[in-house]
């Protein structure tokens, strides 16, 4: 099953 | 100091309503240009964005940045203290301990007056790339809000796929499986009509929960607008008067 991701990963700080 | 007034107080109202199932504590970042917010939910998976510009006011004085730490179970409750119709206007000194905020009637027979403890927020700022979307679907809110809500009752997840055919809504559940396309209108005017713009095909899996609260904004727009690339976060953005209410959601991805 596909793994809910985290926005963090995304949008950098 | 901060004075900005709304000729009705419905649009926070709704604003607010719109976001407080998603995030808890949001700083109102005042300026010139207005009042920007964003915020990520506790889970870092869905993250809050808004824009009031100035001229979305009937008058607006920002001399200085100031930073507004509001709780948002408190401002729901003193918004709850205002009628729709309601003129509003905020007011907070420099120093950003308090947000007074007035409600006063079309005839100003009735003024209204609350204070709101401000608090100091530590919440981190995310850069949000300014993105092309590969695939930009605009839709009226009602029928997303359905879609989704009746996905919901199926499964947790939502797959979205969309290519030039249309958008299709589909899900698993342990009851069964269900799937919505939705095919671009033929005629651009009509109202109600779901428009498809695809550069490139994409297919995203997303948690209905957080697409569910997002949809409690279906109050402030007549259609909502989904930003799509294939393993980024989706955006859901519903166009205010002068501004924006953005949610940005992370998608479920493959290991």
């Amino acid at each position: 099953a596909n793994k809910q991701s985290s926005l963090m990963s995304f949008f950098k700080k | 100091m901060l004075e900005a007034k709304l000729n009705e107080a419905a649009l926070l109202k709704k604003i607010i309503d719109a976001i407080k199932d998603s995030v808890t504590d949001v700083n109102f970042e005042c300026s010139e240009t207005g009042i920007d917010v964003q915020a990520v939910d506790s889970s870092h998976i869905a993250l809050v964005s808004l824009k009031l510009g100035s001229d979305g006011f009937s008058d607006y004085r920002c001399d200085r940045n100031i930073t507004l730490g509001i709780k948002v179970a408190s401002l729901v409750k003193i918004l709850r203290c205002a009628n729709d119709r309601d003129a509003l206007t905020l007011m907070a000194d420099d120093n950003g301990d308090q947000l007074r905020l007035t409600f006063e009637d079309s005839k100003s027979e009735r003024v209204s007056e609350f204070v709101l403890k401000l608090m100091t927020i530590d919440q981190e700022h995310l850069g949000i790339p300014d993105t092309k979307y590969e695939s930009d679907i605009t839709m009226p809110v009602d029928a997303f809000q359905k879609i989704m809500r009746d996905m919901f009752m199926l499964s947790e997840s939502v797959k979205i796929s969309c290519d030039k055919e249309g958008v299709k809504f589909s899900c698993k559940g342990d009851v069964g499986d269900g799937s919505v396309l939705i095919k671009p209108s033929s005629s651009v005017d009509d109202e109600g009509s779901t428009t498809i713009a695809v550069e490139t095909p994409v297919s995203m899996e997303l948690n209905l929960k957080y697409l569910n609260n997002f949809c409690k904004a279906s109050g402030l727009a007549q259609n909502v607008h989904l930003g799509m690339s294939s393993e980024v976060p989706i955006m859901v953005e519903y166009l205010l008067p002068n501004g924006y209410l953005r949610f940005y959601l992370a998608p479920k991805i493959g290991d």
